[in-house]
């Protein structure tokens, strides 16, 4: 473990409890999409299929049930809770990500690094995290009036990964051998894909104005 | 082994 993989784990984890604030304590999930949430319960559920089968640390093991039980959650509120479920704008939020799920199994099919069965879909939750945010960014054109809370779960959702790419250079340079080129590459384009946001919140944020995302 | 791979990260 190294602290730019603690940030990374700190900052994924403060930008789900954001989300869960946000609709636990408003009991609302406006300008939130249910598909990246939706999308994001696959990815952990594909990513953390190992969570019986090995052991890493009560860390590892304790952050994985709180990421599986947090996105689960959140689409439950989402979907079936009474108040909660009034407030999603469902038909702003449109996009076909179905679309990014089969892509991104035949691409696992296709280069992963062992043939396995927990290990396609393990590669298959990377390439699907990498692009699960398209949702919720289109969302966030769409609404226009970002609310605080949901521009600082993006935010922070982005920068998670950021810090990733951070813990995969150290990693490189201090371990032997380390090379994960599936996993850096799928890394660099989620960061990539906040670019744009990225860009916007720290105008918005300077010039101390409301967080406009252009049409 | 184990730490070699990255499924030990999250």
């Amino acid at each position: 473990m190294n602290i730019f993989r603690l940030a990374g784990d700190m900052t994924h984890l403060a930008s789900v409890l954001v989300l869960l604030l946000k609709i636990h304590t408003i009991k609302s999930c406006a300008g939130v999409s249910l598909k990246t949430q939706e999308l994001y319960a696959i990815v952990f559920a594909t990513r953390y299929l190992d969570i019986f089968t090995s052991f890493y640390s009560i860390y590892n093991t304790l952050m994985k049930l709180i990421f599986l039980g947090s996105s689960f959650s959140i689409v439950w509120y989402m979907r079936y809770h009474k108040t909660v479920r009034r407030t999603y704008d469902r038909e702003q939020d449109t996009f076909r990500h179905w679309f990014l799920v089969l892509p991104c199994l035949l691409l696992a099919l296709l280069i992963h690094e062992k043939f396995t069965f927990l290990e396609v879909l393990w590669t298959f939750s990377l390439y699907l995290e990498a692009v699960a945010i398209l949702p919720q960014l289109v969302l966030l054109q769409r609404t226009r009036n970002i609310d605080n809370l949901t521009g600082q779960y993006v935010f922070l959702l982005g920068g998670y990964r950021g810090f990733y790419i951070l813990n995969w250079i150290y990693r490189y340079l201090t371990e032997p051998h380390f090379v994960h080129w599936i996993t850096w590459i799928a890394g660099l384009v989620q960061t990539l894909l906040y670019a744009d946001f990225f860009y916007y919140y720290f105008q918005s944020w300077k010039n101390n104005k409301k967080l406009q995302l252009p049409a | 082994q184990q730490e070699e791979n990255t499924k030990d990260e999250l």
